[in-house]
């Protein structure tokens, strides 16, 4: 159905579990089977009952051996006969429910996997989805579909009817001030629209080219771009199909024109505005946030920072504000001594930068600020030589003509 | 390479690569010459799928990532995202 884009009328797919592993058990795996499958609205026959009383399921789960290799997902609808395939989960290698990382693969999480092939995913070369062809340990005890999953049953399937824009087209209003303390506003910016309106006619979908970001950074070797209640997701230069998308849609109770945003080394993600800052579990807030910045060490800046930066190589976290900055120890949640210190050891770096990330191999950290980036040797200790450079041209793709000129009418597809 | 054995598991790397769609059956029937291009084309294709350093040649990164417990269905490395999402 997926491929040929048919709808499936019925609410009910029904489906029978022939057979279990024994290194599992019976129980356990058709708990792990059920915990996978029953979010969606999937009837189970007994498999015994199914095979008594002819009665027709879609989906037989058995267990196969292939190859040797742990799973192989293969559904065919047959209206008219049993279906002839297996969808099937293969126990070759350690299995087990709830297991330490790198001690075997969770049942729980190869059904999901499987699932997902059954539903019309193919494999992702994204590492951190469920559905990349490797088994990578993930906590199951309060398990969320990783990102890049949902977007890709979501592009079949469609977004939650909640999650849905306004049908109807959104006002236009002229754009007016709003008396924000956030740190934009003092870099005198263009006036700025209420914050429930969106800034520009139309869709109200900023397009990249326009500039004036709230703050950049860098997650899984992805580019994240904020503006207002949008951000943009960039690989190579080039902006992710579907984006811009809404911030609470993804990480739902952050505020729009958040200051900063970083990746601690326990993959979660920090986000900062005014006084205070969040932390998300992939898309989910932890419990307790926000909290207050001071909380986080007692020594940063009360009323909020402008940019933060994780420095893999050292294990270190900067924060930056105006012309100072510090350094902050993650495992003992407090800033360094001696902190803050003046910006101008970052020779080259202006004042108040809005982003700063560390480039893949380690050598250079970009700032960057308004429409423009700085390129900072780590070893030299101060800015490449030809710097600053646009931004807008060199990160977002956008080139002369585009730049400045959206948002008079012709929109292109930079979207 | 056909096969390494360092390990107590012999891995058949043509045969790793033709499951999981890096390699097309009909590929290989050439001369020898050109059948070394297409492995490391298709070495090279894996490496990029999985988000290890591309260097089309069998290092032990990449072994040890083909001896890594996977999902039998095959990969579409070379079909676009927007197909990656259809099956």
């Amino acid at each position: 159905f997926a491929l040929t884009g048919q709808k499936w009328r019925d609410r009910k797919i029904s489906y029978s579990i022939s057979n279990f592993t024994p290194k599992v058990g019976e129980k356990d795996t058709q708990r792990a089977i059920r915990r996978a499958f029953g979010s969606l609205s999937w009837l189970e026959n007994l498999c015994s009952a199914s095979a008594e009383d002819g009665m027709k399921v879609l989906v037989l789960l058995g267990h196969l051996v292939l190859l040797g290799h742990l799973g192989h997902a293969n559904i065919c609808y047959c209206p008219c006969c049993w279906a002839e395939e297996l969808s099937s989960i293969t126990p070759v290698e350690q299995q087990g429910l709830k297991l330490p990382p790198s001690s075997g693969n969770d049942l729980f999480l190869v059904a999901v996997h499987e699932l997902g092939h059954a539903l019309g995913l193919e494999h992702s070369n994204d590492p951190s989805a469920i559905m990349a062809p490797f088994y990578q340990y993930m906590d199951t005890h309060n398990f969320k579909l990783p990102l890049d999953d949902l977007q890709g049953i979501q592009k079949i399937y469609g977004v939650p009817t909640a999650m849905m824009e306004p049908t109807r087209p959104l006002p236009t209003l002229p754009t007016r001030r709003t008396p924000s303390t956030s740190k934009h506003d003092r870099h005198s910016r263009p006036p700025r629209p209420p914050a429930d309106r969106p800034a520009l006619p139309g869709n109200g979908r900023p397009n990249i080219c326009d500039g004036n970001f709230n703050t950049v950074a860098f997650f899984r070797r992805e580019m994240f771009v904020f503006k207002d209640r949008w951000f943009w997701r960039l690989r190579n230069n080039k902006v992710q199909e579907g984006y811009p998308m809404q911030i609470d849609q993804f990480w739902k109770g952050l505020p729009p024109r958040i200051d900063a945003t970083y990746e601690r080394p326990d993959g979660k993600f920090v986000f900062f505005k005014g006084d205070k800052y969040w932390v998300f579990k992939e898309v989910t807030a932890e419990p307790g946030y926000p909290r207050s910045l001071v909380e986080m060490g007692s020594t940063l800046p009360k009323d909020g920072i402008d940019t933060a930066l994780r420095w893999e190589p050292v294990g270190k976290t900067y924060f930056f504000k105006g012309d100072q900055y510090w350094r902050y120890n993650e495992e003992k949640h407090t800033t360094d001594p001696g902190y803050p210190k003046p910006m101008a050891v970052w020779k080259g770096i202006p004042d108040a930068p809005q982003g700063a990330f560390i480039s893949r191999e380690g050598h250079y950290t970009y700032f960057y600020r308004g429409k423009e980036y700085w390129k900072f040797d780590n070893q030299k200790l101060a800015v490449e030589p030809g710097y600053p450079k646009s931004v807008l041209r060199d990160w977002m793709g956008c080139d002369q003509s585009e730049v400045g000129r959206s948002g008079k009418g012709n929109r292109g597809d930079r979207q | 390479v056909v096969s390494v054995c360092a390990e107590d598991r012999t891995l058949m790397v043509e045969t790793w690569l033709k499951t999981y769609g890096y390699l097309l059956p009909h590929a290989i029937r050439t001369s020898d010459l050109w059948q070394e291009t297409v492995l490391q084309a298709a070495v090279a294709s894996m490496q990029r799928f999985y988000g290890i350093p591309v260097t089309g040649r069998l290092d032990q990164t990449t072994v040890e990532w083909m001896r890594k417990p996977r999902c039998g269905v095959p990969d579409h490395p070379h079909a676009s995202r927007h197909q990656r999402k259809r099956r």
